[in-house]
């Protein structure tokens, strides 16, 4: 999935 | 990664730190809730389900690890350690937690990003963190006076989402489709909840006094 869409926060 | 979000997780990290100092030098948990720690390690074993899935970055993975495996310590200390959980102010921590959990999960089911299983849990852990600090709260009002350490682990747990809606600001500013309202929401909830704690605190450290929540 687009890396925005990814939960990169914790 | 922007320096609010790294100041954030640094504060995150602290107040971990302190309470498992707090913890393991005075081998007691009196004053700290059982049921707000239950509650952590629930947000953070629903939020980094991705741990094995998605790669972000060795910081976010080790992060994540250190996150589920100390909020289950804190968990496993006050429940089974026979010396700490003597201590535990079972008869104050009596705040109905499980509410939280069922509220915060039918929230999860109406309003999430995708209604798949991993973004419903997300979503779930998200809400639930904006209000596991209540049992926490309720406790410290109950008990009346506060040891330090209590007081700086619940102020840099505070701190460490007033430092993420900097991170938000930052990230909408910079990041043309930067919209996380899910978490942005919730963590200004989450961070308004300790508003008043935040004065008190503010007022002892400024009188130089005890910190004293009104019951």
């Amino acid at each position: 999935s687009e890396p925005s869409e990814k939960h990169d926060e914790l | 990664m922007n320096i609010f979000r790294l100041a954030g997780d640094m504060t995150h990290l602290l107040s971990i730190i302190v309470l498992l100092l707090k913890i393991y030098a005075t081998k007691s948990c009196s004053g700290i809730s059982l049921k707000t720690q239950e509650l952590y390690a629930l947000v953070f074993l629903a939020r980094y389900l991705d741990l094995f899935t998605d790669f972000i970055s060795v910081y976010n993975t080790i992060m994540k690890v250190v996150f589920i495996a100390s909020s289950l310590a804190i968990v496993w200390c006050m429940r089974l350690h026979p010396l700490v959980k003597r201590s535990y102010d079972k008869e104050l921590d009596t705040f109905r937690h499980y509410f939280l959990i069922g509220g915060t999960f039918v929230l999860a089911l109406v309003l999430n990003e995708k209604f798949t299983l991993q973004e419903i849990l997300w979503a779930f852990s998200i809400y639930l963190e904006a209000v596991a600090i209540l049992p926490q709260l309720v406790l410290l009002q109950r008990s009346g006076n506060v040891d330090n350490l209590t007081g700086q682990y619940v102020f840099f747990l505070g701190a460490y989402r007033a430092f993420y809606i900097l991170n938000w600001i930052y990230r909408y500013l910079t990041e043309p489709r930067f919209t996380r309202w899910i978490a942005c929401v919730s963590g200004i909830v989450q961070t308004g909840i300790y508003a008043d704690f935040f004065y008190y605190y503010f007022i002892s450290w400024k009188n130089n006094s005890k910190l004293k929540l009104p019951a």
